[in-house]
């Protein structure tokens, strides 16, 4: 396999494998040693690095953004995005004025594979899975819906107490390392801003709540950003997104990461849900991945640009 | 390694709440081995559902019964993933 040499030669224009993407992550921190350095925040449960870029240009625990991809491992345009926005990042600072401004004021941490056991298995034994590797004790069924494990209305309804079920909560809140080790992580630093956790697919933007239908406190704040974030997504290829809370816009989801870090008081909290535009589901086409990566950008700049202005 | 010969991803549209609940009953049925990949929300949003072959017949037959409509979102899930195999491996050469 010809391994690209620097990141001006990595393909983005194609699926990676978990090694590849990873040797992607060095290479960025190799070219650009006063802007990105990897902080591992832990290890997966088969003992894979849970690697977190920072890109810093310096100050100490400065105001943050968080942005995870690949938390449900066969969601693959997820994980090609957060590559891609890993090299943007890099490229912009420094030309465009908005992430310059920003990076010159708080730092980003960008999780490209939140599930790296779950993605090595996608392109190992089963394209199809989803969750979590580690085995249910007292069955013979693999894994746990990550984006069901968050001590947010742990246990609730929207959430499978069966450990065969896709969207298996878990034997109680963090208990899968990959989620508790985001969890320790953002308590530990104290200083995140906004999290946005992305996913495939169905063309959403969402806020909290999913597992209450109690409005969140900044709800009509959060619903106007994500209103101006889907619109200037749309703007460049006519992705058409819809938008609002989790429990009104899709349904009752509960344990879920970003009702977790609202509650935590991070008040930019969002998922997206990206393409697929029609008919691929999961198997989006490696020729969507650039297309969807830059769409996407537009909205996490909102997102971005607006958690700096507003400081809180 | 797990291969999907014969599964199809059926895209089921509701007309109305009862439909929705009828769908929504699919995720009960364990026996079907269903992979919802977008779930029931509301009758505007389409749920795509990965049938395995040997529930196929059974799933389109409860759905012809109660009148819902769906359409085959793909044929057969692993000519899919061989395309995509194929596609990453070429690149990577």
């Amino acid at each position: 396999v010809a391994e690209p040499r620097n990141t001006d030669s990595f393909d983005f224009s194609r699926y990676h494998s978990i090694s590849e993407i990873y040797s992607f992550q060095d290479m960025l921190v190799a070219e650009n040693p006063n802007l990105v350095s990897k902080v591992v925040i832990g290890q997966s449960y088969e003992g894979r690095p849970l690697n977190v870029l920072k890109f810093s240009t310096g100050g100490t625990n400065r105001p943050a953004i968080w942005i995870d991809t690949g938390i449900h491992s066969r969601e693959w345009v997820t994980q090609a995005s957060g590559t891609w926005f890993a090299k943007k990042i890099v490229t912009d600072y420094g030309r465009d004025p908005a992430v310059t401004a920003i990076l010159n004021k708080m730092d980003i941490f960008l999780e490209i594979v939140t599930n790296p056991d779950g993605y090595f298995y996608t392109h190992t034994s089963n394209r199809m899975w989803r969750k979590t590797r580690k085995p249910n004790s007292g069955s013979s069924c693999v894994g746990v819906d990550p984006n069901r494990n968050w001590d947010a209305g742990f246990g609730g309804p929207g959430a499978s107490s069966n450990p065969c079920s896709e969207t298996y909560r878990g034997p109680r809140a963090h208990s899968e390392s990959e989620v508790k080790s985001i969890v320790d992580f953002v308590k530990s630093h104290g200083n995140f801003k906004a999290f946005i956790s992305i996913h495939s697919y169905s063309q959403m933007l969402l806020y909290p709540y999913g597992y209450t239908t109690t409005p969140a406190k900044d709800q009509a704040e959060l619903h106007n950003l994500a209103q101006r974030a889907i619109t200037d997504l749309a703007s460049l290829y006519g992705t058409r997104y819809r938008f609002g809370s989790i429990i009104n816009t899709i349904y009752q989801a509960s344990g879920g990461t970003i009702d977790w870090t609202y509650n935590q008081g991070i008040k930019y909290s969002y998922t997206f849900e990206l393409r697929d535009t029609g008919r691929y589901g999961f198997i989006l086409p490696a020729n969507q991945i650039i297309p969807t990566a830059e769409e996407t950008w537009l909205a996490l700049m909102d997102i971005m640009d607006h958690t700096f202005k507003n400081p809180y | 390694k797990e291969t999907f010969e014969g599964h199809q991803v059926l895209r089921i549209v509701a007309k109305d709440d009862v439909q929705l609940s009828l769908i929504k009953d699919l995720e009960d049925m364990i026996e079907f081995e269903l992979d919802f990949w977008r779930g029931v929300t509301d009758v505007a949003t389409p749920v795509d559902i990965r049938v395995p072959m040997h529930s196929l017949q059974s799933v389109k037959i409860y759905l012809e019964t109660q009148d819902v409509e769906y359409s085959i979102m793909i044929e057969d899930l692993q000519v899919l993933l061989d395309e995509e195999q194929e596609e990453m491996e070429s690149a990577a050469r």
